[in-house]
């Protein structure tokens, strides 16, 4: 139906995934977890450091439209970095090593990975 | 998010969800789109976790998000988590976090160390059921025997309800997208009804990966948030995810 909410007829055929609705197969990485936590990540953060860079600022954008002052973004950077050193082991350190690699600030490497519990708010 | 896990007539499993998020993150209004998905798609990774060369688990993530969403121990379980509204939410439990209340798990962390060490469908259901967590949820599990399938909702201390597979009683799957599974969906956000209309038109002789891929791109349950649609058989071991798109018209949710 062409009005909300637009359900239409069960597809069919839709698999091998083509046409408008795929948009793009997923890449496969491996991840060491012999390898300290601080390294494990580093191969796949600097194929994917860009897009991440990309999905920050557009959080950071939307951030600055609700709080213009920019005081948010500095909530996050200052009072969210310290918090990575209450979170457990391994994932202090993975996202530490995520940080190193993309050049991301930690306060926003934690907010993407607390992400679930914030988006609550 | 729509999570679901169904057994075939020969007693195979299969657990597949669309990962659906960025609701009212900002809307791009030249192309018709939520911002945040289209920022998520292109960072949708598979990953292969090993230890000794040899897979521990595998699952589908977004770059730089080190918890899981979406994943499979191959052979034991399978598992995806959706969200699940409450006002007793995370930002209570971050809160408490802060304040050095420390006792609860963050979602994500749970789940990763569920699938890095639980070594059976039922210890995996038994500690996401039963560890304090700082947010709500709904955990899909699938195991890898008849009947292994279930959806847990979970409030932030205390397991609510575990709705399991009944082959005996025509519940040859269990379907999950964000409300809790004995109440109406919310009317402006209902895509349990034709999710499931679509599981009982496709039936238990026909259900596979491929029928399983044709529901989830069904429009509501294909919407303007999905960002990728993963197939899980665990018996094979396979877990495979794609970026959708949803050309107009579509629901923006």
């Amino acid at each position: 139906q062409f009005v909300p909410p637009y359900t239409e007829d069960c597809r069919k055929g839709m698999y091998p995934p083509t046409g408008p609705t795929f948009k793009g197969s997923v890449p496969w990485y491996k991840i060491n977890l012999d390898s300290a936590p601080r390294k494990r990540w580093n191969q796949l953060i600097n194929d994917k450091k860009v897009e991440l860079t990309n999905l920050i600022q557009v959080i950071k954008d939307l951030a600055i439209d609700f709080f213009p002052s920019g005081k948010l973004i500095e909530l996050v950077d200052k009072g969210l970095a310290p918090l990575v050193d209450t979170l457990p082991s391994p994932f202090d350190e993975e996202l530490k090593g995520i940080a190193d690699v993309s050049g991301v600030p930690l306060g926003e490497i934690m907010l993407f990975n607390i992400f679930y519990e914030v988006f609550t708010v | 998010c729509t999570s679901l896990v169904a057994e075939d007539k020969a007693g195979k499993l299969y657990h597949a969800r669309n990962l659906d998020f960025g609701l009212f993150l900002g809307w791009d209004i030249k192309n018709n789109s939520w911002m945040v998905p289209e920022y998520l798609k292109p960072l949708t990774v598979n990953l292969d976790f090993q230890r000794n060369n040899r897979t521990v688990f595998k699952s589908t993530n977004f770059a730089g998000y080190v918890g899981v969403l979406t994943g499979m121990k191959p052979g034991t379980f399978t598992l995806t988590m959706n969200e699940r509204f409450s006002i007793d939410g995370g930002y209570i439990g971050i809160i408490e976090w802060i304040l050095g209340k420390r006792s609860g798990v963050w979602m994500s962390f749970l789940t990763r160390s569920v699938l890095e060490n639980a070594t059976s469908y039922t210890q995996a259901k038994d500690q996401l059921a039963n560890t304090e967590m700082l947010a709500p949820a709904y955990f899909i599990l699938g195991g890898n025997q008849s009947g292994e399938g279930c959806v847990i909702t979970r409030s932030r201390t205390a397991c609510l309800d575990i709705w399991e597979l009944d082959l005996k009683r025509g519940r040859w799957y269990v379907l999950e997208t964000n409300y809790d599974h004995w109440k109406v969906p919310l009317f402006l956000d209902d895509r349990r009804t034709p999710a499931m209309k679509c599981m009982n038109l496709t039936t238990q002789a026909k259900i596979s990966l491929e029928s399983i891929y044709d529901i989830l791109s069904t429009k509501p349950v294909l919407n303007k948030l999905t960002t990728y649609t993963s197939l899980m058989d665990v018996s094979a071991g396979t877990i495979e995810s794609y970026q959708r798109n949803c050309p107009d018209p579509c629901m923006p949710w």
